[in-house]
């Protein structure tokens, strides 16, 4: 099992798939 | 091309596996999203020919704010289980072998109404068959995924909450079998339900091969082929052929808009 957490603040692409392509 | 929001954000989240084969993951996200604006106030060369374009893919002439400030406070619940899952166990683990089957993904999302000053309201489901390299012998290997999915409750969310599609407008880019190649990414986002498959066949030379001098080359042969239906774009489809050597992709493919042809052209990856 893994267990993640994350936070932060940050510029998106609006389409969220974290490529400008 | 690209369009750009603000995002302050906590994410946690877990994965396990419930069963052989079986993996369960849970994610809980808090977000507080903002539209941006482009602007500048410095320029190295003003050319007056040319203007940046809107962060809102809808309106790119004019800087309108595709979406207000909001909160969302959400779950993401998914299964994906792996049909006929061997593995090998060893003093230090157990380990996955390759399947022959393929891979089955059902996820739940939940927008929360209210919940901690949460601006959202939706429930999202969504269900996916997935295979990578299917072994066809001397005639190379296939891969392919099919997926749907549908808003349930669509009671209130905003663009960056939609279900979006990897689309692709450039001609070079990385390859990836989930997208689609000569699709916009931002004009089909949905907030409904869509229907969307990919399939791709590497024949790995098996005609190239039987070519004396061409072998030598070791050029592999793929076809490929996507569809996407939804409210936002009906009966959407593309088609592509190429040539690959090891990581370098070449090809060229055709869009369709059911009977419609929309655009055409080469692709690099």
């Amino acid at each position: 099992a893994t267990v993640g957490a994350s936070f932060g603040n940050g510029i998106f692409d609006l389409n969220n798939l974290g490529s400008m392509t | 091309f690209p369009k750009f929001y603000e995002k302050t954000f906590v994410n946690l989240n877990t994965t396990r596996e419930l069963a052989s084969g079986l993996q369960g993951s849970l994610s809980l996200d808090y977000a507080r999203n903002h539209t941006l604006t482009n602007s500048s106030d410095f320029k190295f060369f003003d050319n007056k020919e040319r203007e940046f374009t809107s962060n809102n893919p809808f309106t790119p002439t004019t800087e309108t704010p595709l979406f207000p400030t909001y909160t969302s406070v959400s779950a993401t619940a998914s299964l994906t289980y792996t049909i006929g899952q061997q593995y090998i166990t060893r003093p230090d683990g157990k380990f996955y072998t390759e399947s022959k089957y393929p891979r089955i993904t059902v996820l739940y999302k939940k927008g929360f109404k209210d919940l901690l000053g949460s601006n959202v309201d939706y429930d999202f489901v969504k269900a996916e068959v997935y295979q990578d390299r299917i072994s066809l012998g001397l005639w190379g290997y296939s891969s392919f995924l099919v997926g749907a999915g549908k808003f349930i409750n669509n009671n209130q969310l905003y663009y960056p909450d939609f279900k979006h599609f990897a689309g692709n407008i450039s001609t070079i880019f990385p390859p990836n079998l989930r997208k689609f190649q000569y699709l916009d990414f931002y004009q089909f986002s949905t907030n409904q339900q869509y229907f969307e498959a990919h399939a791709e066949h590497n024949f790995a030379g098996f005609f190239l091969n039987k070519v004396p001098l061409l072998r030598k080359a070791k050029l592999e042969e793929f076809i490929g082929g996507g569809y996407l239906s939804s409210p936002e774009k009906r009966n959407y489809k593309e088609f592509y052929f190429g040539l690959q050597r090891l990581v370098l992709r070449v090809s060229y493919g055709f869009a369709y808009d059911g009977g419609r042809k929309l655009t055409q052209g080469f692709r690099i990856s």
